[in-house]
């Protein structure tokens, strides 16, 4: 995916399965 | 036309397993070695070693939900690989690189080798 209008996004891409319910 | 590439996703998955890992959530593989037994993922385990591939993508072997490990496979070692699978860290204490190498090596975990290997090299020129 490098190179053609690739935009970078750096923050989180999905949930955090927390350490506990 | 483009594409947004999220940086970070590989370790936001990887943390995810581990999560699902500590709380015992869709483990569905017991590894034993010499009386210890550590629970894990499959699909972790094939993703990171070539031995558990072998076994996984064995019609015969792919249901297994229990792998009894050679027992001379050293259960630390073992416990540091996988660490390793479900975090990218891999823990070097001096007195138990030469064990996790060994172990590396048995679970067909070439470039983890061939970096211990390096270490080993590394802490003998210094």
């Amino acid at each position: 995916y490098e190179g053609v209008n690739t935009i970078k996004e750096m923050g989180r891409s999905i949930h955090e399965i927390p350490r506990q319910e | 036309d483009g594409c947004i590439q999220f940086t970070r996703h590989a370790g936001d998955v990887l943390l995810n397993f581990n999560r699902l890992r500590s709380r015992n959530i869709l483990m569905d593989v017991t590894i034993q070695i010499d009386g210890q037994r550590f629970c894990a993922h499959r699909a972790v385990l094939v993703a990171c070693s070539g031995l558990f591939y072998s076994i996984f993508t064995d019609p015969l072997k792919s249901n297994l939900s229990a792998i009894s490990l050679d027992p001379t496979v050293d259960p630390d070692g073992f416990a540091i690989l996988l660490d390793f699978m479900y975090t990218s860290t891999l823990t070097l204490k001096d007195s138990l690189v030469l064990v996790t190498m060994n172990t590396a090596s048995y679970l067909q975990m070439e470039h983890v080798v061939d970096t211990c290997r390096r270490f080993i090299k590394s802490r003998e020129q210094s």
